[in-house]
């Protein structure tokens, strides 16, 4: 474990706390989408498959079991929670979402570390998460103006894989055999995809404006 | 060391 992991699995961890408050405070899903929000809850499903099987430490285990049952529980919320449920916005969010499951599935198939059910779905997590966030910047750009919690939400869930490509850099420089190319090649992806709303945010944060999405 | 599990991150 290094800092930038550390900080990485705790921006991560924010990212899920800050949508957490948001939801619990505001009684809505406003400016959140669900789609995001389910391929996130297939993401955590898909790429810890092994949390039985195959004990890291205990801080793994937490973190994931963290992770599954918060991505559940907001999907949840959104989905059957009256009050949330009313505030869910499907005429904005209308990505379609399943063709990112396919792509990733099909994606997975062919590039993959061994031709194993574990390492497909492993595989297969780590492109979906790659573009997991799509639906929610496509709503955000059709809904104008974002709510504070929203924006932060997606700022910290963007520099957590930020933070975790610094984590691949100082692992490869300081382990002998430290490849991990799916991953890597595909956190860059993430990271990239983030790109504008990181400028936007950062120009609303600068002129102390509201953070505003071009359509 | 032995191939640490390549899975040891989230």
């Amino acid at each position: 474990m290094n800092i930038f992991r550390l900080a990485g699995d705790m921006t991560h961890l924010l990212s899920i706390l800050v949508l957490l408050l948001k939801i619990y405070a505001t009684k809505s899903c406003s400016g959140v989408s669900r789609k995001t929000q389910e391929l996130y809850a297939i993401v955590f499903l898909a790429r810890y498959l092994d949390l039985f099987t195959d004990f890291i430490s205990v801080y793994n285990t937490f973190m994931k079991i963290v992770f599954i049952a918060s991505s559940l529980a907001i999907v949840w919320c959104i989905r059957v929670h009256p009050m949330v449920k009313r505030s869910y916005d499907k005429d904005l969010d209308t990505f379609r979402h399943y063709l990112l499951v396919a792509a990733s599935f099909l994606l997975a198939l062919f590039l993959h570390e061994k031709f194993t059910f574990l390492e497909i779905f492993w595989a297969f997590s780590i492109y979906l998460e790659a573009v997991a966030i799509l639906p929610q910047l496509v709503l955000l750009q059709r809904s104008g103006n974002v709510d504070n919690l929203t924006g932060q939400y997606v700022f910290f869930l963007g520099a957590y894989r930020g933070l975790y490509i610094l984590n691949w850099i100082y692992r490869y420089l300081t382990e002998p055999r430290f490849t991990r190319w799916i991953a890597c090649v595909s956190g860059v992806v993430q990271t990239a995809l983030y790109a504008d709303f990181f400028y936007y945010y950062f120009i609303s944060w600068k002129n102390n404006s509201k953070l505003k999405l071009p359509a | 060391c032995s191939q640490e599990s390549s899975k040891d991150e989230l």
